[in-house]
């Protein structure tokens, strides 16, 4: 499903160049549940980002499909993301100004669906992850673990065949993280692609794989 | 050191008021070392908030220092928040445009402190969180985790009598974050009160005593 052939990232600031990924040779095949692990800095949410195809690489290419995203165009890269990816960031990134339903429902807005059947799947989401009762609040009338649980919601709008969470339960309580754990690995049995980066021993143990990045570089990867 | 008496806070959006604190009884001593736990949306961070004299209570009293500061002026509170309180917020609450060395610079010089102290002290906590190396990035050219250390970072930058840190550890791995458990440990042997929100049983081993927080009203009181 997923191939990453020699990718390198490299950011230039200035005269100085920060390479964070280097030399990133990874292969995950469809339904697989992979934990990346890792260092703060090591350039995990780096890594993520190219997966989502919300960044490029400096050298190497990412296939997706078959299809080398790299090679497309900006509208066609959103449009495929759209499709078939989920992503939960690591900062939740919720619109400030629009309640916890038109976060959840923006994506389905976007990949045009009507507004009873989008408001219905955004309710049902919230209640799933135990929001039911926050659905009116705006996100910044939220706490810090409510927005991540909407950014959990929203990565699932649109049914994606991937879904990528970058430190999902960092800001929950053990029962709230356990219930996304049981959440995730539903998903997985449904025959969903899920790779989360966390540092939450829990929710790295229920994961198949672990790839472990240092230094942007994999040093490990494991079946466990 | 503090005292909360009967505090209440309550929200009110349109019509409908959301209790978020609820009889809230609590004394704090000069150098305790105190946890607070709770699920999602039990009030950890509105607490702090309050404590920090960020927030008003909408019932009952606050003392610091046997000072009621829920009657004080913004400008007075302001004054005694900087001289006394380091905050590191459960999002950090960076300054985008600044630099890591800026942004921990910056509650120095509205203590009105000169640059080459400034600077001086600046370096020094950032190498102390292991971030010697991220001086001249911008905030937004950081990983979650380095953001969350830099906000450690600027919260002991005016050397606070107290030190409240809501979630301190949350994106950081387990041995960046263990990091930060011994640092606070060792603030609090040289008499600092350390107040932490967190979800983190490493962190919350090392405090002497854990408040739980349920639903609003502090459910457990103990000696850890
Ligand atoms: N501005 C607001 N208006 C209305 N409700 C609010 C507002 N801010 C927070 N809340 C609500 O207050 C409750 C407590 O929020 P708080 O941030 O204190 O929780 P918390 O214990 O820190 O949670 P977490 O562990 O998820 O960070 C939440 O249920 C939240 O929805
Ligand atoms: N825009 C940027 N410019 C320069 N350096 C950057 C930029 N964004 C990230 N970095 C650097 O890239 C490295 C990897 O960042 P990344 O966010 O991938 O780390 P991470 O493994 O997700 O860390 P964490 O566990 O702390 O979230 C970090 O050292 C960071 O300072
Ligand atoms: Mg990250
Ligand atoms: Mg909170």
């Amino acid at each position: 499903l997923l191939k990453l052939e020699n990718v390198y990232k490299t950011y230039h600031m200035g005269k100085v160049s920060v390479p964070v990924l280097k030399n990133i040779n990874l292969e995950i095949k469809k339904g697989e549940y992979v934990s990346i692990m890792g260092p703060s800095g090591s350039g995990k949410s780096t890594m993520m980002n190219l997966i989502g195809a919300l960044d490029r690489p400096s050298k190497g290419r990412i296939l997706l499909n078959g299809t080398d995203i790299s090679k497309l165009s900006d509208d066609r890269l959103a449009t495929l993301r759209q499709k078939m990816v989920g992503f939960v960031f690591q900062q939740f990134n919720l619109i400030p100004r629009l309640t916890t339903l038109e976060n959840v429902e923006l994506p389905m807005w976007f990949a045009g669906l009507p507004k009873r059947a989008r408001a219905k799947r955004a309710r049902d989401l919230l209640i799933q992850v135990g929001l039911g009762d926050r659905l009116t609040h705006k996100s910044t009338e939220l706490s810090g673990g409510q927005m991540q649980r909407v950014a959990i919601a929203r990565a699932l709008a649109n049914k994606p065949e991937i879904i990528l969470a970058d430190e999902p339960t960092g800001n929950l309580d053990s029962k709230s993280g356990a219930e996304i754990a049981r959440m995730l690995d539903r998903l997985n049995d449904e025959g969903k692609t899920i790779i989360i980066v966390t540092h939450d021993p829990t929710l790295a143990k229920i994961a198949r794989r672990i790839i472990s990045l240092k230094d942007g570089e994999i040093v490990d990867d494991r079946i466990s």
